[in-house]
C-alpha cells in the first residue's frame, strides 16, 4: 500500500478514474481510503 | 437518539452524540481528529454521499460495524 | 447568487452554482472530484470549519482567490 503514498492527490484521482472506482475529491480525510480501494482493486 | 440529535442544530456536539456512535466509537473518532459531530456528515458529503465508501471509512476510522454506520 | 443558491436544497447542483465559484473554478473543482456543490461545504466541515484551512484547500484545488473563497 505504501507505493501509493508517493502519488500526488491528482495522480491518485487519475488511477481511481482509470480503474473506474467511484470517488470524490482526494483530500486528507479520504486519501487513505482511496489508496486502500486501489490496493484492493490491484490485488 | 437520532431524533434527539436532529431536534436541534448540531453545533459543537461531540461525535459520540451521533446515532450509532456510542462512547467507545466516539472516543476513537476523537482520537482520529473527528471530535465534533459535524465532521462525520461532512465526510459523507466529501465521499459524494457514497454509502459503501462512507461505511468503509467509518469502519477504518473507529471500527463501526454495519448497523452502527447505517444508524 | 448566494441568495438564489440558499433559497432551495443543494441537491445535485454543480459546484459552479456556489457563490464565488464561477464557470472556470467550477470546472477545476469538477476535474478534482468535487463536481457536486455539496462536496465543498462537506470539506469545510471536515476541515473543522477552519476558514484558513478551507481557503487554502480551495486555492490549491481550483485557484480560488481570497474573495472567491470568502464568498
Amino acid at each position: 500500500m505504501d507505493d501509493y503514498a508517493v502519488l500526488s492527490d491528482t495522480e491518485l484521482a487519475a488511477v481511481l478514474r482509470q480503474y473506474n472506482i467511484p470517488h470524490g475529491p482526494v483530500v486528507g480525510s479520504t486519501r487513505k481510503l482511496y489508496e486502500k480501494k486501489i490496493f484492493e482493486y490491484e490485488t | 437518539k437520532a431524533r434527539d440529535f436532529l431536534a436541534e442544530p448540531m453545533g459543537e456536539k461531540p461525535a459520540g452524540s451521533l446515532a450509532g456512535i456510542g462512547e467507545v466509537l466516539g472516543k476513537k473518532l476523537e482520537e482520529r481528529g473527528s471530535d465534533k459531530a459535524y465532521v462525520v456528515p461532512g465526510q459523507f458529503l466529501v465521499l459524494k454521499e457514497d454509502k459503501d465508501l462512507f461505511r468503509e471509512w467509518l469502519k477504518d476510522t473507529c471500527g463501526a460495524n454495519a448497523k452502527q454506520s447505517c444508524d
